[in-house]
């Protein structure tokens, strides 16, 4: 089985929230944040384009890498924030990449 | 101070 790809997607903000959440981050089991789930009626739901279980390598060409979750996730909470994009792109995977 | 694991830390966007 080959490496998948990384995909980037690109997920309007549509709705008042992304409607994710999101575990790990470096020093933790899960290296990369991973989406736990997705809720009804969020930006990422409606947009259909992402799954749980899928790693975010970058969020708006920013690498999460090495990031631990706080930091993660506070440039994931930024990039929905900022009024200069009116979407988010994330770079995924579907690998539990350790990369 | 806590555990640098931060296993099941999950934030809600």
């Amino acid at each position: 089985m080959g490496i998948m790809e990384p995909t980037l997607v690109r997920v309007p903000k549509c709705a008042s929230t992304l409607g994710i959440a999101v575990e790990g981050g470096a020093n933790t089991r899960q290296p990369l944040p991973r989406i736990a789930t997705i809720q009804k009626g969020g930006c990422v739901h409606i947009s259909g384009q992402l799954r749980v279980g899928q790693v975010i390598l970058e969020v708006n060409g920013v690498s999460l890498k090495g990031m631990e979750h706080r930091d993660a996730t506070r440039v994931i909470a930024e990039a929905f924030k900022t009024k200069d994009k009116d979407y988010v792109d994330f770079l995924i995977t579907e690998f539990n990449s350790a990369l | 101070s806590p555990p640098k694991e931060y296993e099941d830390e999950v934030t809600f966007f």
